[in-house]
């Protein structure tokens, strides 16, 4: 790269110099104040190493890209047309794997082909965990509820997936096929079962480990657009004979469990319109 | 920024100017081009060193450069001139005082992608365009 050195003497930012740069980088970020996250030790949580994984991904791309035009010596225009944005990793087939059974969650080249169409990709937290062992129709749940209120205006959301780790199941399940099964809780009941929305369903061996991963993209705008109809979701285990299996006997990883495996909501999204800085 | 081999500007700009040769009037070529041609120069932004390791994952920093330098003429190839700026140049040296001389700056710029936590522990991966210079030029 054929820059120089520049000719700054390097020192220790003075205070209001700090103050300075950091007012006006939140303000080229889009913050109103400087974020400050809760949970210590959060870096080594399931979403962010998911999201990790995409940056590395995403900053790799950007590299090459730059790389190829400096060597092709011409903007290039991608054959596939993607806008500008991030470029596309090699084509997988669209349809989610059932099971990736990497831990901690590793972006597959499947999630990459969502930043085509993404500037902006956010993972959220699980905000309760209810688990329901005794229903009326004796059917097991857990319920996860995520606060989609935090996304930025005029950002719309382009995919969305709901991510859980699922363990080996104890022996007694061996030769077994689950079906999990996810629902969009539509109207809640004091004394009933909530009613639902069917959303997505795998079949996956008892025995087999890793993440799931469930599409809910229809969902998430729905709750963009009217955050107090988010009532959360709903995750149910059965045999393929309909008996419903308890989460723990099914191997699904609670709240108790090691932090690289908390189930987590990942959702990319494209700015609808520019966002404008205010002039300081 | 790490400290350069050049001059110092910045805070010694008076010390620097008297060891070079005495203020150089417009239009004075040989003093103009003592100072560098229109170039790019590294600037470094450290997020570690604003104290943001706690909220941003990724990255510590990102490497932003800045344009500086003379647009003096003959504006040569490879400093990415326009052909105005290089008609500008000319104008400039028949009427010094009334057309100033073009401008370095960024001719073309990247984008760079940050990846950090919001208030709730949220992650967002986010792109940011126009943020490190990727080549400078007359304008």
């Amino acid at each position: 790269d054929n820059h120089v050195h520049s000719s700054f003497i390097y020192r220790r930012l003075r205070n209001h110099e700090r103050r300075e740069i950091q007012r006006e980088i939140l303000s080229i970020l889009g913050l109103p104040h400087r974020p400050r996250p809760f949970s210590p030790g959060k870096q080594a949580s399931s979403a962010p190493l998911f999201m990790l994984d995409l940056y590395n991904a995403m900053t790799t791309d950007e590299e090459d890209a730059i790389l190829g035009k400096a060597l092709a010596g011409k903007a290039r225009k991608s054959a596939s047309g993607v806008p500008h944005g991030y470029s596309r990793a090699p084509q997988q087939p669209y349809r989610a794997a059932p099971l990736t059974s990497q831990s901690p969650p590793l972006a597959t080249a499947h999630d990459t082909n969502f930043l085509n169409d993404a500037d902006m990709v956010m993972s959220f937290v699980n905000l309760v965990e209810r688990d329901k062992d005794f229903s009326h129709h004796r059917r097991h749940y857990r319920e996860f509820r995520f606060d989609l209120t935090q996304i930025p205006e005029g950002e719309a959301v382009t995919a969305a997936e709901f991510r859980i780790y699922k363990d080996q199941s104890p022996v007694r399940y061996e030769n077994i096929t689950l079906k999990f099964t996810i629902y969009q809780v539509i109207k809640e009941y004091p004394n009933r079962d909530a009613e639902t929305f069917l959303l997505d369903s795998k079949k996956i061996r008892a025995t087999d480990g890793g993440w799931l991963v469930f599409d809910i993209t229809a969902t998430s705008n729905h709750w963009l657009l009217n955050p107090q109809q988010n009532m959360g979701l709903q995750l149910c285990v059965e045999t393929t004979d309909g008996r419903s299996i308890n989460m723990k006997s099914a191997g699904i990883i609670g709240r108790n469990g090691p932090q690289s495996k908390q189930p987590f909501l990942v959702a990319f999204f494209k700015a609808s319109e520019v966002l404008l800085r205010s002039v300081r | 920024a790490t400290g350069g081999k050049k001059k110092n500007h910045g805070r010694n700009k008076g010390k620097a100017q008297q060891k070079s040769s005495p203020a150089p009037k417009s239009g004075d070529q040989n003093t103009s081009e003592q100072r560098q041609a229109c170039k790019k120069h590294e600037l470094y932004v450290s997020f570690r060193d604003l104290g943001w390791q706690d909220w941003i994952i990724a990255p510590e920093g990102y490497a932003a450069f800045y344009c500086d330098g003379e647009c003096s003429f003959p504006l040569n190839a490879h400093m990415n001139a326009t052909n105005h700026a290089i008609v500008q140049t000319l104008v400039h040296l028949m009427f010094p005082d009334n057309v100033p001389k073009p401008c370095c700056a960024p001719t073309k710029l990247n984008a760079i992608s940050v990846l950090y936590f919001d208030d709730s522990s949220n992650v967002i991966l986010k792109k940011y365009r126009n943020m490190v210079v990727r080549s400078c030029g007359c304008h």
